[in-house]
């Protein structure tokens, strides 16, 4: 070990180890993952796949060695009692993403979202088992956020019970769900339901897209993989295209909405709820991995900056001129400390969320209780876009105060930072889900001020009655006839 | 003024609360105005006040995270009374971080110079007791150098071996000197153009 570092490492005024437990949870968490890392990253898996550095590998072989890796970890993960825990391990293993990451992020989750159970039992244990490989296709070449402009079309034909699936235009070609490219042989495709010539909004179907056996892509299929990006290499984010694609009526994801025998539509009403749901769980991670990208940056530039020696130290003695460690500039300090706190900051964050996430959770499934959805959706919302802003400025920092070695692949930076960015613009681009979050604040500053007109009564809809909202922690203070007090820190 | 104002976390998240408030109440001001005195539809006003809305909405989400920050930093209380010192330090650096990087959003609720040169002050005298602690701080991540994949942030700090190392693992130094080099610039340069 760098000497440079055991003497820092002997300046601790607390006990490190501790401050782990502390960090994960408790000393048995830490335990177990350190179990795991070891099983993965030193016994199990050598790295004896990578032959040259992996930095200088092309996008096809980062491709093929995160293949590899996700078959040898997914195989292990089944020898695991939990086999969840592996997640967590494979997020880690796969530095330009894996493949599989969108089939057990988000397909897996949307079939327990929107499958009826029978639809659950069909598809589940051959998703979980891989029998199956999945994607989640929502975004168009054309569109994003805006859900209602989405073109791609499902048309049902109840002579012949079966939805016929249409990319009618370039722009409707799906574009961007990770795994499409090359892995995936389904993808939950969300697409404009028409029944009767009536249009009924937007529905997720379960399309298969390559054959079980050969992996080719199916009649009426064309599918590819977008290029190279920032970050994410192995995610082969890909295109889809439809062309009279046909699929059985039992392929409508039927939880929330369906066609019943008489070919009626039929849907339940708080449909717009339960898929905000889903939404909001998957934004709530993301708030973790901000904290846990933050994390490993600034881990890599606070020891390069123990390390790294410049200038004169105006403390040299007997004569003797040293250098100074770089840590030792208040300038860097001044970078790299405030990182060390957003990622403690985006860890808190996201506990509180999370435990949020649970209780309404439990409201919803328990007490059909919806009223705290729209509050904790504008709020996760606004703190994925907050925190992944924030991530993503905190790791370019931690980037240049390495200097120009901060600029190699080989500092790892480059590549946390392709990887943190991308979060600000997946699942909502951060300025439309601040906006999201502002409109609850404005409906809540309306209601306070009174100063609605008649145009604004039908975009209000307050789901928490006054009391809750004042006592509500994020937003009572708006209750507040006038701002706060700021005490002796004003004139 | 008497006593540190970094520390003094309760006065502090009010003051996050009066921005807050000031800015949300600035936008709905906004959106209200252009709706009422100019005769805009709501969706229109809407559109044309996207940056003061994002501004409020900011400003609400960063006192939430200040209030869920210091939450989690007080659990730390009953858990180990230096590692709760050392991440009340942290934390009250933040909080004063935010507020110097953001003048302008605190000098509108009333902040004045005075309290922010403070401030400032702090800010120097926290960094340097932070300072023996931010290796050791960055090492509680407990980041396995496989997760980092990085050589100059692995654990044993061999920075310069492992650079070095890997610079000679570089495609372009496995073959010396390199052909495209002696197929298109070795003539050139015994040109006499």
């Amino acid at each position: 070990v760098n000497p440079l570092l055991e003497e820092e490492r002997c300046k601790a005024t607390f006990n490190i180890e501790k401050l782990t437990y502390f960090l994960e949870g408790d000393q048995e968490k830490t335990e177990r993952r350190r179990e795991l890392e070891k099983k993965f990253y030193e016994d199990e898996f050598p790295n004896d796949l990578i032959k040259v550095p992996v930095d200088y590998l092309s996008h096809s072989e980062i491709y093929t060695e995160a293949l590899i890796k996700a078959a040898r970890i997914y195989f292990e993960a089944f020898n695991l009692e939990d086999p969840r825990e592996v997640l967590g391990i494979a997020d880690a293993y796969h530095y330009e993403a894996s493949p599989l990451l969108l089939h057990f992020a988000m397909f897996i989750p949307a079939l327990m979202g929107h499958c009826n159970d029978e639809q659950q039992a069909r598809w589940l244990p051959d998703a979980i088992e891989l029998k199956i490989i999945g994607t989640y296709a929502q975004t168009e070449l054309g569109h994003g956020s805006y859900l209602k402009g989405l073109q791609t079309e499902a048309i049902y034909n109840d002579k012949e019970k079966t939805f016929t699936l249409n990319s009618p235009t370039l722009e409707s070609i799906k574009w961007w769900p990770g795994g499409l490219g090359k892995t995936a042989n389904h993808a939950i495709v969300q697409a404009q339901l028409f029944v009767d010539g009536v249009h009924r909004g937007l529905h997720p179907f379960m399309v298969q897209i390559r054959d079980l056996e050969t992996h080719k892509p199916l009649p009426g299929i064309e599918v590819g993989e977008l290029g190279p990006k920032l970050g994410f290499k192995a995610a082969d984010n890909g295109y889809l295209k439809l062309s009279s694609v046909v699929i059985p009526k039992s392929n409508m994801l039927m939880k929330n909405a369906y066609i019943d025998d008489n070919g009626r539509y039929q849907a339940k009403k708080a449909t717009d709820k339960l898929n905000l749901g889903t939404m909001l769980f998957v934004r709530v991670l993301i708030i973790d991995m901000m904290s846990f990208n933050i994390s490993k940056a600034v881990t890599i530039a606070t020891r390069y900056s123990a390390v790294r020696k410049q200038g004169i130290n105006p403390d040299s003695k007997n004569g003797v001129t040293s250098e100074l460690k770089i840590i030792d500039y208040a300038a860097q300090r001044y970078k790299l400390i405030p990182c060390i706190a957003l990622s403690h900051a985006c860890k808190a964050v996201f506990i509180s969320l999370m435990s949020a996430f649970k209780d309404v959770n439990e409201s919803m499934s328990k007490r059909s209780d919806y009223r705290s959805i729209p509050l904790l959706h504008a709020m996760s919302s606004g703190l994925k876009a907050l925190t992944t802003d924030l991530g993503a400025s905190a790791v370019e920092i931690c980037r240049r105060a390495c200097g120009g070695n901060g600029f190699l692949l080989a500092s790892g930076l480059p590549r946390i930072f392709g990887n943190t960015v991308a979060a600000c613009t997946y699942e909502g681009e951060n300025t439309i889900l601040y906006l999201q979050t502002a409109r609850y604040l404005y409906k809540t500053v309306r209601l306070v001020s009174n100063h609605g007109s008649s145009s604004m009564e039908s975009n209000t809809k307050v789901t928490l009655n006054l009391k809750e909202r004042e006592t509500s922690q994020s937003i009572g203070y708006l209750y507040r006839v006038t701002r706060p007090d700021i005490g002796n820190l004003g004139k | 003024r008497e006593g540190k104002i970094v520390s003094d976390v309760d006065g502090l998240l009010r003051l996050f609360s009066a921005s807050a408030y000031y800015h949300c109440h600035f936008a709905f001001d906004q959106v209200d105005c252009r709706m009422r005195v100019q005769g805009q539809s709501f969706e229109k006003a809407w559109i044309e006040c996207q940056v003061d809305l994002i501004k409020a909405a900011k400003s609400h989400l960063i006192y939430y995270m200040m209030i869920k920050y210091w939450e989690w930093v007080s659990s730390g209380e009953k858990y180990d009374l230096n590692i709760s010192q050392v991440l009340k330090r942290l934390a009250y650096f933040y909080f004063g971080f935010i507020i110097n990087e953001n003048k302008g959003d605190f000098l509108a609720v009333g902040l004045d110079l005075t309290s922010i040169e403070q401030i400032q002050d702090e800010l120097s005298t926290l960094m340097v007791e932070l300072r023996n602690d931010m290796i050791p701080l960055v090492d509680a991540f407990d980041l396995h150098d496989m997760v980092l994949m990085s050589a100059i942030g692995c654990k044993d700090g061999n920075v310069y071996d492992r650079l070095f190392n890997l610079a000679k693992k570089a495609p372009l130094n496995q073959v010396d000197p390199n052909p495209s080099f002696i197929k298109y610039i070795k003539d050139l340069t015994k040109s006499k153009l």
